[in-house]
């Protein structure tokens, strides 16, 4: 597959996602 | 310990491709003939001695195995269920001296943790809950998750973590926001502690922080399977590798249905894609019934009783073990503590294989 269909990737996708979500 | 016999890969003449062996170490023979259902290895101590041991689990009863000489193994303990049979047994990273099982018919009503009396090492047992549960997992850091509990969906499911105290008794419980989908199998993502994932009755991933009880994300995967079972997950340069199963699948005549199948997720996006299908090779007929990752080895028992192994990394099959002594295999296990491969019959015998 090509990395370009997933969309912007981030390395920091767990911190990000929980400063995100609901507590 | 020689080994007593070899059972090499079984792939067609002519085929190119690397080719594993299953050598056989030893056997625990089952004398009660009963049903067995499950198999495990797990750290018991005693007089200051921490050695791997082999626990069995049977209809209603699980049994404890020790090493007795290298080719020798040793009944040494048994808990016995009067009422509710044993469905499984839930293996939990860094514990020793404590099996945790899952009781139940249809679906699991119980888990329970085993131990030994200190008093007269006599069997000991503990619930740890009931109700209707549908996952379950062991952590490392001596935790235990599950999630069931009412209609199984919405607010009704709940999802909890029981961090084990060091012995047999206290505990800590924790709950984790439960998705509306009711989960099916939870995985941990490898060296990320704080990560959970779960699959969903509705064909969805979703994350947990394990620290906060936060639900991060749902995500849903781009294939026509129900029930996806994952084995394992784990993270690299910000995307998620997830190895899972459809136990559930029907083959498809165009190239039959895979055994395992590794998809990418991109966690922030939510948007996914297939990477790697592990089929059976051409010509080998069944198709995945239960199964079992470790490492980059996947390990499966087909409708045909053959047990099957992929070299995850290389992509294809490197061992294919049929039914031994004409009896079906019914499960297999891969030993946490080293490369050996457990595979259970229908009988209750148990035979340990090394893997190469």
């Amino acid at each position: 597959c090509n990395k370009a269909d997933l969309g912007p990737i981030s390395l920091n996708w767990f911190e990000e996602l929980s400063s995100e979500a609901p507590p | 310990c020689s080994p007593q016999q070899t059972e090499t890969a079984d792939l067609p003449v002519g085929n190119s491709l690397d080719a594993g062996s299953l050598q056989l170490v030893s056997q625990l023979k089952n004398p009660s003939g009963s049903c067995s259902v499950d198999v495990s290895v797990m750290w018991w101590e005693e007089a200051g001695l921490r050695e791997p041991c082999v626990v069995t689990a049977c209809e209603y009863v699980v049994s404890l195995w020790k090493h007795v000489d290298p080719c020798q193994w040793e009944k040494t303990q048994t808990w016995t269920f009067a009422e509710v049979p044993v469905l499984q047994i839930v293996p939990v990273p860094d514990v020793y001296n404590l099996v945790f099982v899952a009781l139940g018919n249809l679906e699991i009503r119980e888990i329970r943790a085993l131990s030994c009396s200190s008093d007269d090492g006599g069997e000991k047992q503990q619930l740890l809950r009931s109700g209707t549960v549908r996952a379950v997992l062991g952590l490392p850091r001596r935790r235990l998750v599950s999630s069931g509990g009412g209609g199984g969906a919405g607010c009704d499911q709940q999802v909890e973590v029981v961090t084990l105290a060091e012995g047999a008794g206290g505990k800590e419980k924790q709950f984790l926001m439960s998705p509306e989908e009711t989960i099916l199998t939870f995985a941990e993502l490898q060296g990320m502690q704080e990560a959970l994932l779960g699959s969903t009755a509705g064909n969805s991933f979703v994350i947990w922080n394990l620290k906060t009880g936060q639900l991060l994300k749902k995500m849903s995967i781009d294939n026509s399977y129900q029930a996806t079972v994952c084995h394992k997950a784990y993270s690299e340069m910000g995307l998620l590798f997830v190895v899972l199963s459809h136990p559930c699948a029907k083959q498809t005549e165009s190239w039959g249905s895979p055994a395992f199948e590794l998809v990418v997720i991109n966690p922030k996006t939510t948007l996914s894609a297939g990477m790697m299908r592990y089929c059976l090779p051409p010509g080998q007929a069944g198709r995945f019934l239960e199964g079992d990752v470790k490492d980059h080895f996947a390990a499966a028992v087909l409708t045909s009783g053959t047990v099957a192994i992929w070299d995850l990394l290389l992509g294809h099959c490197t061992v294919l073990a049929p039914p031994s002594s004409n009896q079906s295999w019914s499960f297999v296990k891969w030993s946490g503590t080293d490369s050996h491969l457990l595979a259970g019959q229908k009988d209750g015998n148990i035979f340990i294989y090394r893997y190469s």
